[in-house]
C-alpha cells in the first residue's frame, strides 16, 4: 500500500 | 495594539470549529494586512493556513506585528459564549499577556467581555512554494463533504483521478470498493452547484480520508470548495471567504507501493 508522506518533504522550513 | 471588529462572531466561530480538531495551539499572527494562522497537525501530514484580511474587519487596527499564542480549546470555550450574530471585537496590547474578546448584541444592549491567557508558542513555519497545479476542481463544498464521508465508511484512503473525462474519487476497502465520478457542470439558476474542472495534465493521487473528512468541517464557511492537485505534491483544499480571506488546508499524499 502507498505510504503517507509528511509535508516536510515538500515544503521548506522558514 | 490590535483592535479588530467582526460584523458577525459566526465567522470566527466557524473557522475555529473547522480547525480545532486538527491543530491545538496556534499563533494568530496579526499585522496591518490582517490576521493569519499557519499550523501543522501533530503528525506533520496536514497544514492549516488561514488568512483573515484586514478588509474582513471594520474597523481593523494593528500598529505592529503581534503574535497571539492561543489554545483553540480555550478559544472555543469563549466563542461558545457569543451568539452567532453578535458583533465580535478582538483586542490586544503590543506585548500582550491576554487577548480580549468583546461580544455585542445588535438587538439588545448586552455586552460581554472575556480575556484568554496567551501562550508562548514556538511554531515551525513552513514555506509553501507557489505551485501551478495540474488540476483545479471547484465544486459544491457539501458534495465534497458527502463524497469524503461516504468513502470513509469503506476505506482509509481515496484516490482522486482527474482527466478530461472528469474527476473520479475511488476507494477500496475490506468490504468492497466505491467510486464517484463528477463531470463539469453548470447550473445557471444555482451557480453554487457548479462543478468546474480546470486541467492542464491528468492527475492521480491518493490521500487519507481521515484528514479530508476533517477539512470538510469547514463546509459551512463557503458554498464551494477548490481542490488543487499536481502529481506527487500536497493537495490544496481551499474555502474562500469574503474580502479575499480564506481557509486553506494542505494534505501530503500517500506515495509509492
Amino acid at each position: 500500500a502507498p505510504k503517507q508522506a509528511t509535508l516536510g518533504k515538500f515544503f521548506g522550513n522558514l | 495594539m490590535l483592535e479588530a471588529r467582526l460584523e458577525q462572531a459566526n465567522l470566527l466561530k466557524k473557522v475555529v470549529d473547522a480547525i480545532k480538531d486538527l491543530v491545538q495551539d496556534c499563533n494568530f499572527d496579526c499585522n496591518d494586512s490582517g490576521i493569519a494562522l499557519q499550523a501543522m497537525d501533530n503528525s506533520h501530514v496536514a497544514l492549516v493556513s488561514m488568512m483573515l484580511k484586514s478588509e474582513s474587519f471594520s474597523p481593523f487596527r494593528c500598529d505592529r506585528n503581534i503574535a497571539l499564542g492561543i489554545n483553540l480549546g480555550s478559544l472555543t470555550k469563549v466563542l461558545r459564549c457569543a451568539q452567532n450574530e453578535d458583533i465580535l471585537t478582538l483586542k490586544a496590547e503590543d506585548a500582550p499577556d491576554v487577548v480580549n474578546l468583546v461580544f455585542e448584541s445588535a438587538e439588545t444592549d448586552r455586552i460581554s467581555e472575556y480575556d484568554i491567557k496567551l501562550m508562548d508558542i514556538d511554531q515551525e513555519h513552513l514555506g509553501i512554494p507557489e505551485t501551478e497545479y495540474a488540476a483545479t476542481i471547484t465544486m459544491p463544498s457539501a458534495e465534497f463533504q458527502r463524497i469524503c464521508r461516504d468513502l470513509s465508511a469503506l476505506s482509509e484512503s481515496v484516490s482522486i483521478e482527474c482527466s478530461k473525462e472528469g474527476v473520479k474519487f475511488n476507494c477500496q476497502g475490506d468490504i468492497g470498493s466505491g467510486s464517484i465520478h463528477l463531470r463539469s457542470h453548470t447550473n445557471v439558476d444555482k451557480p453554487e452547484l457548479n462543478v468546474e474542472i480546470d486541467l492542464t495534465e491528468p492527475v492521480s493521487l491518493t490521500f487519507s480520508l481521515k484528514y479530508l473528512v476533517n477539512f470538510c468541517k469547514a463546509s459551512g464557511l463557503s458554498n464551494q470548495v477548490k481542490l488543487c492537485l499536481s502529481n506527487e505534491v500536497p493537495l490544496l483544499v481551499e474555502y474562500a471567504l469574503s474580502n479575499n480571506s480564506y481557509l486553506r488546508f494542505y494534505l501530503a499524499p500517500k506515495i509509492g507501493d
